[in-house]
């Protein structure tokens, strides 16, 4: 249902990284 | 007389007690004691001075010190609250402590908005949602029309822009939010909880007792 989409969704959950990785060792 | 080097000398610029840090963030003093454990790893990885610099911030993201990212970049710009190209140890805490699970959910809401509020105009506007959804389709390699971008901000905008004057204000985007909190879901790193555990070496090095 591509108009329904949430643009701000979809940059929510697709923002290339997550700062989790900060904590990886 | 010698010259003697105290612990207060060698910490870096920046650098704030513990006890501070803690009062005015979620996190306990063990805590953010723990956390300087991690700043110092972060903060020498390519340049040893004590700061944390852009490429020191991709490189524990991306494992790349070269990979740009344009959220990446924003990250960046919002942690380095003194705009002076480095994060410093009080800037780091105190911006991790919004992505604490016991955040106020405000502050969160405050944050995801200056973060998408690229040209830090006070607004988010069409062309910057457009920018936006364009760099992350880019680094997805994902190829959608320009005709299918434009509907979804177009879609996005008629949702959130309530006022209808072509920019979402603070007051809209707390609304948008309150309607799809699946938002700022980003905003919260569970992890964070447990950071004691991750960097568990302060444990004997540690000068200040927990108050709580």
């Amino acid at each position: 249902k591509p108009v329904s989409m949430n643009a701000f969704e979809l940059i929510s959950r697709a923002q290339g990284f997550s700062l989790e990785n900060l904590f990886e060792k | 007389m010698g010259c003697v080097l105290t612990k207060k000398s060698r910490r870096p610029p920046g650098y704030e007690e513990p006890t501070v840090l803690a009062a005015e963030t979620p996190f306990t003093v063990s805590e953010v004691e723990a956390l300087y454990e991690l700043f110092k790893k972060l903060s020498s990885s390519i340049i040893d001075d004590g700061l944390i610099h852009k490429e020191e911030l991709q490189l524990a993201l991306f494992r790349n010190r070269n990979r740009r990212n344009l959220f990446a970049d924003r990250i960046f710009d919002l942690f380095d609250v003194k705009r002076n190209g480095v994060i410093e140890f009080g800037e780091f805490v105190r911006s991790l402590g919004i992505f604490h699970p016991n955040a106020p959910v405000e502050d969160k809401i405050a944050f995801a908005f200056r973060l998408y509020d690229l040209r830090q105009t006070g607004f988010i506007e069409w062309d910057e949602l457009k920018e936006m959804v364009l760099a992350l389709l880019h680094e997805s390699d994902l190829v959608l029309s320009d005709d299918f971008i434009e509907t979804i901000v177009n879609k996005t905008f008629s949702d959130a822009d309530t006022k209808g004057d072509g920019k979402i204000d603070l007051e809209e985007w707390k609304e948008f939010v309150s309607k799809n909190p699946s938002l700022i879901k980003n905003m919260t790193l569970p992890y964070l909880k447990d950071i004691t555990l991750a960097f568990p070496s302060f444990v004997i090095s540690t000068e200040v007792e927990d108050s709580e």
